[in-house]
């Protein structure tokens, strides 16, 4: 990796971005999608938080132009150069320019523009380009790329993280991080062809996956995922959990087990728990939940019970009318018994027993089945 | 048809120089070297390049290397201030 010459860099954790104007291959929702999607990318493995702004002045300013667009670099055309960036700093510094003489579209039948904005974004926190064609700062495009299964490199990690470190250590994580659990006879084997999950849920850019007394803890900063017991992290949590999820615009995972639930902030359970499902507004005849998953976009929770599945609307704190509905009628594919989910990089992720389904919110379709330890390297 | 080989060997040539001063620093002012196929500032930069992108370093303008030129990227230089 390199950053730029004399190495600037933002010397504020939080950033505010703001998309300029619009190209008109895309969906305005697409291309914000897009957008928040890269971001997030960076954000994960750095104390970067970013937010957007539809007016006046941002750190990052996004837009896109064809040819000469005032910045004495034009575009030029449709393909060879697809975009550009400046390094962190006032005014034009920051901003990411995106040709539209291109044609931008959310697969690769075009110009992905998620991954040509994760490269300029790279660019906007202040990386130059790397000479590893693994990694997302390579300066060429790369239209093989699955965007949904894009990935910083460990060369992109290194990069950004020279300049602005890990994820900011809260003062919640507890001084001196528990000790991962040796594997003993009783502890279940990561890459146990059977294994299943009893809930799994996103914890600040990390995937924990709860498996009865213990849980697995995916970082992106590390190649193994650590293996801990669930109370050297929460010592009033019970084990066995039934589903769990993070609510990302509060920094709350909710953790569910029989007809009660509880909610932590990093290590530090909140007071006032546990509390009746029922508050939530399930209905009497619901004595668990199988799983959850939380959407940031819509900041809304989807519950899973059975072959049915409710929709809880996280900003007015109350279950949306019309459920329960089938699971099945809404995602497709999807079993009627699902063990654990959750969501990442806009995908939803279904397990049951011993496999996964990547299922795709927006086609509304299953993309990917896979086994479902594949997030622990096996 | 029949293609004109100086015509597309000057084109290429056009190709690299603009590639060359636009991602790699060279000055622009090397014009007159560019006929020198052995040595030279723009052999140089063609090496760098290759290096950079993790071509064969052969410093000659192979096959590889147009093909890589001709691939849509970012605007950003890849070396330089």
């Amino acid at each position: 990796f390199a950053t730029f010459p004399g190495m600037p860099k933002w010397r504020k954790t939080h950033l505010t971005y703001r998309v300029m104007n619009y190209t008109l291959d895309l969906p305005r929702d697409a291309v914000d999608s897009a957008i928040e999607k890269a971001l997030s990318l960076w954000e994960e493995v750095t104390p970067l938080t970013f937010s957007r702004t539809d007016e006046g002045e941002a750190d990052i300013k996004i837009l896109f132009a064809v040819r000469d667009h005032g910045d004495f670099i034009p575009f030029d055309g449709p393909g060879k150069v697809l975009g550009h960036a400046y390094p962190p700093g006032p005014g034009i510094y920051g901003d990411a320019h995106f040709d539209d003489d291109e044609q931008w579209t959310r697969d690769t039948s075009g110009t992905n523009l998620f991954l040509v904005a994760a490269h300029e974004l790279g660019h906007s926190l202040g990386l130059f380009h790397s000479a590893d064609p693994r990694a997302l700062m390579y300066p060429v495009y790369n239209a093989h790329t699955d965007p949904a299964r894009l990935r910083l490199s460990q060369d992109d990690v290194a990069g950004i993280q020279s300049l602005y470190g890990s994820p900011s250590v809260s003062p919640d994580d507890p001084a001196v991080p528990p000790e991962p659990v040796p594997p003993g006879p009783e502890t279940p084997a990561a890459c146990d062809p059977s294994l299943s999950f009893d809930a799994i849920s996103t914890l600040r850019g990390e995937i924990l996956f709860f498996k009865d007394r213990h849980f697995w803890r995916k970082s992106l900063r590390t190649l193994e995922p650590g293996f801990y017991l669930i109370s050297s992290f929460w010592p009033s949590l019970p084990s066995g959990l039934d589903a769990a999820y993070e609510d990302t615009s509060k920094d709350i995972v909710f953790v569910f087990k029989g007809n009660q639930f509880w909610a932590v902030k990093g290590t530090e359970a909140q007071a006032g728990y546990p509390k009746s499902i029922h508050t939530l507004g399930f209905p009497s005849t619901v004595r668990k939940i199988d799983a959850a998953i939380f959407d940031k976009e819509k900041k809304k929770t989807y519950f899973f019970v059975g072959d049915k599945y409710w929709r809880f609307d996280e900003r007015r704190r109350s279950m949306e009318p019309g459920f329960p509905r089938e699971i099945a009628e809404d995602f497709p594919g999807v079993d009627p018994k699902v063990d654990a989910a959750f969501e990442a990089f806009g995908f939803y992720y279904f397990f049951n027993g011993s496999s996964q389904l990547e299922f795709d919110p927006n086609a509304r379709k299953v993309t990917h089945s896979l086994k479902g330890n594949s997030w622990l390297n096996c | 048809y029949p293609v004109d080989r100086a015509a597309e060997d000057e084109d290429s040539m056009e190709l690299v120089q603009q590639y060359l001063e636009r991602y790699y620093n060279l000055a622009k002012d090397t014009k007159a070297f560019v006929r020198r196929r052995d040595g030279g500032p723009v052999v140089d930069k063609l090496r760098e390049m290759q290096k950079f992108l993790g071509l064969e370093v052969t410093g000659k303008l192979d096959s590889d290397t147009l093909d890589m030129m001709h691939k849509p990227r970012c605007g950003v230089p890849d070396v330089g201030d």
